[in-house]
């Protein structure tokens, strides 16, 4: 009996299979037991014939052909009648509306159920290409002074980081691990360039002179009151204003990062051990000897050194924001204490009245190449005037390097002339002309026709301004 | 100074330059362990190096301005089009670091020699107020003695200037630090 079953069903699927085989691998199976229909379904080839019809409307061809589908590919198949499918004379969506619209409601459905779902996978895929996390991690590079420093680098850009949520936790490291170069005390300057917008913007967060000081003063007292040098720290608002502007991750977990360095300890480096052993500042604190050399005497390249001040100190920026550092608090009372007694004039005033700049970078085009740089009180105009000095000079592989160091060494005379001659624009209107001169190609040729290709200037070609500041 | 430099995989570059201007500032630290700056120095006023060089009137000290900077973030990008070579620079040393990049783009843009080469190759500066040509210790004994013979005072010294860079060209990227700098490091992200 169950051979004969068996043979029941094949056969029974046998008479489906050639009747519609679309129907039956592309929609719900009919019950492989269920009897064949009393009357026979149409063949292939009856079908074919059916269809290719001269004689039928268009119209009626449709509306057939479409009923021809519907019992097999109809998920309703047990609410049918079974009856034979014939072509009928009457208009089955008016006069058999109520028969049919049960049919045509269910196979609208399935098509508007496709087309919402079709159309919400690529709104979303859509959205996930412009507003999404990028789905494939691609190349990046991280350099800096401290190894360290680098790898936190790497891991805030792992941690689907901006480049400049990278840069931030980076930079502050390095004023963990290498306090010797620079620090939240400190300024500096960003240039952040978007490659795909071909955009560039600099922000400067170098330190400015506090409203109260003075050239005479400083003139008769900078060697012996430490606390005039000081001027006002722009690293935390310079970073701030970088993160606001393109930073990826919340500034607190950015800060944590580097709060984690200093929490946790870092390894001396060789530069730091260098410059504790040779370069302690004259008027070194009891509290600067507690911080830097605890034992009593500079620490060894690779010892491990902690910094849990600056670990705290950078839990309440990451919390607070740069206010916690401008605005009066306790952190800007410290310094201004601290520095008002050194001999300094710096006050809170300074500290809140304090912005970086938002600018763009000067430029220069070199062989083909678009050369971005800080612009005043920035020396990067001198930079783009040796270049286009160099430019004009035959400087090939062919050349010599003897040939080219000479030339190199009597551009850098001009360029750092040149150098001398900036300041703040914003204090001095003639810097901008100045700057717009360096970046003059014009100029840059008239220049380099000062230049003897074979004799050293036996003087400056350019009036030199004092230049690098300090004899230390 | 201090450098980072960053390519990043969202297709922006970062070069930023940060100073305390002297080694700890002005060595003054205050009890939640924030070392002070000095860069007050980089300002100009008469009498105070001992060369006597011409003091500058456009970076005199005046009260909210910023003093003369040779900190110099640097980026290159091809003048059209995406396709060429991008470069992030940075150099520390002051003065010198502007002679540093100036070589190294040379090195780069010109010669065109690959990053690690361009950055280990023996650098110059001129020292205007002393009017000595500074080069470093990657200068060989012919190349100095050229030099003289064109009539520049040369000094040797052992290092001038760091400066580490990061390269893309087209998808590849490379980070690269100065041979001179015992502590600094790149990486890339393949």
């Amino acid at each position: 009996m169950a051979a004969e079953n068996e043979a029941s069903q094949e056969s029974a699927l046998g008479a489906y299979s050639p009747v519609d085989y679309m129907s039956i691998t592309s929609f719900p199976r009919l019950p492989e037991d269920e009897p064949a229909p009393a009357a026979p379904l149409r063949g292939r080839k009856d079908e074919d014939a059916f269809l290719g019809d001269p004689d039928t409307d268009p119209d009626s061809f449709l509306k057939s052909a479409r009923l021809q589908r519907l019992p097999s590919s109809s998920s309703e198949m047990g609410s049918q009648d079974g009856s034979p499918l014939r072509e009928t004379r009457k208009d089955p969506f008016s006069a058999a509306a109520a028969e049919c619209s049960c049919r045509q409601d269910g196979l609208t459905v399935i098509v508007t159920a496709c087309l919402t779902f079709a159309t919400g996978v690529t709104v979303a895929l859509v959205m996930q290409i412009y507003f999404g996390d990028p789905q494939i991690f691609q190349q990046g590079a991280v350099v800096t002074d401290a190894a360290r420093c680098t790898s936190l680098g790497i891991e805030v850009l792992s941690k689907q980081g901006s480049s400049v949520d990278a840069a931030v936790a980076a930079a502050l490291c390095l004023g963990i691990v290498a306090p010797h170069s620079s620090g939240l005390g400190g300024g500096g300057v960003m240039l952040v360039h978007d490659i795909r917008r071909n955009e560039s913007h600099l922000i400067d967060f170098r330190e400015s002179a506090p409203g109260a000081l003075r050239e005479e003063t400083l003139q008769r007292s900078w060697e012996t009151k430490p606390g005039l040098l000081v001027g006002v720290p722009g690293m935390v608002k310079g970073l701030h204003e970088a993160h606001q502007l393109y930073g990826r991750l919340p500034w607190s977990q950015v800060l944590a990062f580097a709060a984690a360095v200093a929490q946790d300890g870092f390894n001396v480096t060789h530069d730091l051990a260098r410059a504790l052993a040779e370069q302690l500042p004259p008027n070194m604190s009891e509290r600067f000897r507690e911080t830097f050399l605890p034992s009593g005497r500079p620490p060894l390249p690779g010892s491990l050194l902690h910094r849990p001040d600056l670990a705290e100190v950078l839990d309440v920026l990451g919390t607070s924001g740069p206010a916690a550092f401008y605005a009066g608090g306790n952190l800007t009372l410290e310094m201004v204490a601290e520095a008002q007694h050194a001999g300094g004039v710096i006050t809170e005033e300074d500290f809140s009245n304090y912005s970086a700049l938002v600018e763009k970078p000067v430029c220069g085009v070199y062989r083909g190449h678009l050369v971005l740089s800080p612009p005043p009180p920035h020396t990067g105009p001198a930079l783009i005037s040796a270049l286009n000095i160099l430019e004009g000079f035959n400087l090939t592989s062919l050349v010599s390097r003897e040939q080219a160091l000479h030339w190199v060494a009597e551009t850098l005379k001009i360029a750092l002339a040149l150098a001398s001659r900036l300041g703040d624009p914003v204090y001095d209107s003639t810097i901008t002309e100045s700057m717009d001169d360096m970046l003059s190609k014009v100029e840059a040729a008239y220049l380099r026709g000062h230049i003897n290709d074979s004799q050293a200037a036996p003087a400056p070609l350019l009036p030199v301004y004092e230049l690098d500041g300090a004899p230390t | 100074a201090a450098q980072v430099l960053i390519m990043g995989p969202d297709d922006f570059i970062v070069a930023m330059v940060s100073s305390l201007n002297q080694p700890f500032g002005s060595g003054l630290i205050t009890p939640s362990g924030i070392l002070l700056n000095s860069q007050m120095l980089d300002f100009s006023w008469p009498n105070r190096t001992a060369n006597h060089s011409a003091p500058s009137l456009e970076n005199s000290v005046q009260p909210g301005k910023r003093p003369l900077s040779f900190l110099l973030p640097t980026v290159v990008r091809p003048a059209e089009g995406l396709c060429g070579t991008y470069l992030a620079l940075g150099a520390n040393g002051a003065a010198r670091g502007l002679s540093g990049l100036t070589q190294v783009l040379l090195n780069v843009l010109t010669l065109n020699r690959n990053l690690s080469d361009s950055l280990a190759r023996g650098r110059l500066h001129p020292d205007l107020q002393s009017n000595l040509l500074q080069v470093d210790s990657e200068f060989t004994e012919e190349e100095i003695e050229f030099l003289e013979a064109r009539g520049h005072h040369v000094e040797k010294v052992d290092v001038l200037s760091w400066v580490h860079g990061s390269r893309r060209t087209n998808n590849f990227i490379i980070a690269v630090k100065d041979p001179r700098s015992p502590d600094a490091a790149g990486a890339t992200i393949l």
